[in-house]
């Protein structure tokens, strides 16, 4: 007779063939930008998200004046405008250009 | 022009600076 000892699966640990379903890694790199205007971003607030998209999207060379982005986020106030600014500076997602009122982003992918 | 290359190798450090 046999010895009745627990088979279930002895030696279980083989780690060898472990299918492991891993989620993606690294998906959110190269994805596809459609950049909703409303959605936290990366823990920016809507304003600071805005702003951002704003500056981001302007093709001169010397960035996007504060003007301009006064102009395009009406309803926001300029200390609103300044203070964000400042903030995305601080971050390093923006830069002043030509002057301090000139700002271009440093994520373009 | 420089001035903008500088602000833009400054902010790109502060940025990983940040992140890291």
């Amino acid at each position: 007779s046999k010895p009745h000892t627990m088979m279930g699966g002895g030696g279980s640990m083989n780690s060898s063939t472990m299918p492991m379903s891993r989620p993606g890694l690294g998906g959110t790199l190269g994805g596809s930008y459609s950049g909703a205007s409303s959605m936290a971003n990366n823990g920016l607030n809507p304003n600071q998200n805005q702003v951002l998209c704003l500056i981001k999207s302007c093709p001169e060379p010397q960035g996007i004046s504060i003007q301009e982005l006064k102009q395009r986020l009406s309803g926001m106030s300029m200390t609103i405008i300044r203070q964000v600014v400042d903030f995305l500076s601080n971050e390093g997602h923006i830069f002043s250009t030509i002057d301090e009122d000139h700002f271009r982003s440093t994520d373009q992918e | 022009l420089e001035r903008i290359a500088r602000n833009k190798a400054a902010a790109l450090e502060r940025l990983s600076s940040g992140r890291g």
